[in-house]
């Protein structure tokens, strides 16, 4: 564990927290793409099969649990409670191309062809393109909630200290994998024109809007 | 590099 990481892990468990917060506040799911988060949940319950054969640490099971568990609510709250408070008319991103796609990524690059890691490939990189829905629906509507705009850097910026965090391991450890690096540069990439639009209005103050 | 044995990383 490192600093990076420790950090990255945080902001992703307060990105959820953001999220659940604005749902629960505003009593909407409103400006959230219901693909994204459903393809959250993929990620998460794919990545942690190894939840009951592989331990690391208390800290990494309850993660893990928190992850599967927080995202597989708030699919299911946006599928009852809140089903009316969003529209999926905005949110028309074609997400087979994105399964298909990490499908097709994961069976040419991974490290070993077994079940688990196979999985765990997957989950990388769909991890990598699993925002797009919701900043294709962004772009749509071309403005958001500040709360929302919040939850979407914490998230970003988990990823981005992620690859700062492989960049750190590969110095003091010599650990490297090269997966989820490119994958965490790949999802870094595309979270650019949000990040520029979020320090240079959001965090001024104003509302997020696109030009 | 390494040798995955297992992830560490969330």
């Amino acid at each position: 564990m490192n600093v990076f990481r420790l950090v990255a892990d945080l902001m992703h468990l307060a990105s959820i927290l953001i999220l659940l917060l604005k749902i629960r506040k505003t009593r909407s799911a409103a400006g959230i793409s219901f693909k994204s988060q459903l393809l959250y949940l993929i990620v998460f319950v794919t990545r942690y099969l190894d939840l009951f054969t592989h331990w690391v640490s208390l800290y990494n099971t309850a993660m893990k649990v928190f992850f599967i568990a927080s995202s597989g609510y708030i699919v299911y709250q946006m599928q009852r409670r809140y089903r009316a408070t969003w529209d999926p008319a905005l949110d028309t991103f074609r997400i087979e191309f994105l399964l298909g796609g990490a499908a097709v990524m994961s069976l040419i690059f991974h490290t070993k062809f077994t079940f688990l890691e196979l999985f765990w490939t997957y989950s990388i990189w769909l991890e990598a393109v699993a925002i797009l829905p919701q900043l294709f629906q962004m772009s749509r509507t071309g403005e958001a909630e500040t709360i929302t705009a919040h939850y979407l850097f914490a998230l970003g910026a988990y990823r981005g200290l992620y690859v700062v965090n492989w960049i750190y391991r590969y110095a003091t450890e010599g650990y490297w994998e090269w997966i989820p690096f490119l994958a965490g540069m790949v999802q870094t990439v595309l979270y650019a024109d949000f990040f520029y639009v979020y320090f240079s209005r959001v965090m001024r103050g104003k509302k997020f809007e696109l030009p | 590099a390494a040798e995955p044995v297992g992830h560490d990383e969330l």
